[in-house]
C-alpha cells in the first residue's frame, strides 16, 4: 500500500509551511 | 471513478473535466487549508519543540482530522446537505451518486455529535489541538514527548470544559470518544484517496 499523503503532496506542503515558505506556489 | 470531496468547489462527478484540472481546483482549498493546520500547530504550545520529523510525521497523520473538525459545520444534519467550497450546497443523495458513499455518512454523523456538544470556541480551539497531538504516532522518534504534550492538552480540555458548563458531567467524556471516531473517519477517508491517483 502507498502512503495515502503522498498522493496529495501532503509532506511537501506540511514541510515547506513548517519551514515558513509561504511564497511557493509550485503545488 | 466520480470522487466528491467538499474542498472541491465542485464535485468531480458533475463537470466531466479532466483529473488535472480537478487536481488543480482541489489544489486551491488544500494547500491554504494544509498550512492554516500548520500555523495551528505551530502555536500548540510544546509542538515546537518536537523534533521536525515528530512535527511531520504528526501533521501527515493529524492534518484530516483536524480539518475534518474544522469544516465540521460544512455538513448540514438537518438539511442533509454538504456544502462545498464554493458555496455551493449539495444534497446527500447527489452526493451519494458521486461516490462519497459511507465515508460521507460518517463524516455527517460525526458533525452532529460535536454540534451537539456545543463547544465554545476556545473549547474547540482546544478540543482541535488534542486531536492533532493524539493523531497516529507510527514513525515517531520520541513518541514518549508527544504522549506527554497529548496529556497535558486533555488535563488544560479537560478543566476548561468542566469549567464551561460543570453541572454536565459527561461532556468531557463525550469529546473524547470522538477521537477514535475521527481515526475511523481518517481511515476511510485513506481508503478513498488510495482510489484516486494523481500521476
Amino acid at each position: 500500500f502507498a502512503d495515502p499523503a503522498s498522493n496529495l503532496g501532503l509532506e511537501d506542503i506540511i514541510r515547506k509551511a513548517l519551514m515558513g515558505n509561504f511564497d511557493d506556489k509550485s503545488e | 471513478l466520480p470522487q466528491a470531496c467538499p474542498m472541491n468547489s465542485h464535485p468531480a462527478g458533475r463537470s466531466g473535466r479532466s483529473v488535472q484540472e480537478i487536481w488543480e481546483d482541489f489544489s486551491l482549498s488544500f494547500t491554504p487549508a494544509v498550512r492554516e493546520v500548520v500555523e495551528f500547530a505551530k502555536h500548540i504550545p510544546g509542538f515546537q519543540a518536537l523534533s521536525q520529523h515528530d512535527q511531520v510525521t504528526l501533521l501527515k497523520a493529524g492534518t484530516f482530522e483536524v480539518l475534518m473538525v474544522r469544516f465540521a459545520s460544512l455538513f448540514n444534519v438537518k438539511e442533509q446537505t454538504v456544502t462545498f467550497m464554493s458555496r455551493t450546497k449539495y444534497s446527500l443523495e447527489e452526493l451519494w451518486g458521486m461516490g462519497m458513499g459511507d465515508l460521507l455518512s460518517s463524516m455527517f454523523e460525526f458533525s452532529e455529535k460535536l454540534s451537539a456538544l456545543q463547544l465554545s470556541d476556545e473549547e474547540l480551539g482546544l478540543f482541535t489541538a488534542v486531536v492533532l497531538v493524539s493523531a497516529d504516532r507510527s514513525g515517531m522518534e520520541d513518541a514518549a514527548s508527544v504522549e506527554q504534550l497529548q496529556e497535558t492538552l486533555i488535563r488544560a480540555l479537560r478543566a476548561l470544559v468542566q469549567k464551561t458548563r460543570p453541572a454536565e458531567s459527561s461532556r468531557f467524556t463525550k469529546l473524547l470518544l470522538k477521537l477514535p471516531d475521527l481515526r475511523t473517519l481518517n481511515n476511510l477517508h485513506s481508503e478513498k484517496l488510495l482510489s484516486f491517483r494523481i500521476d
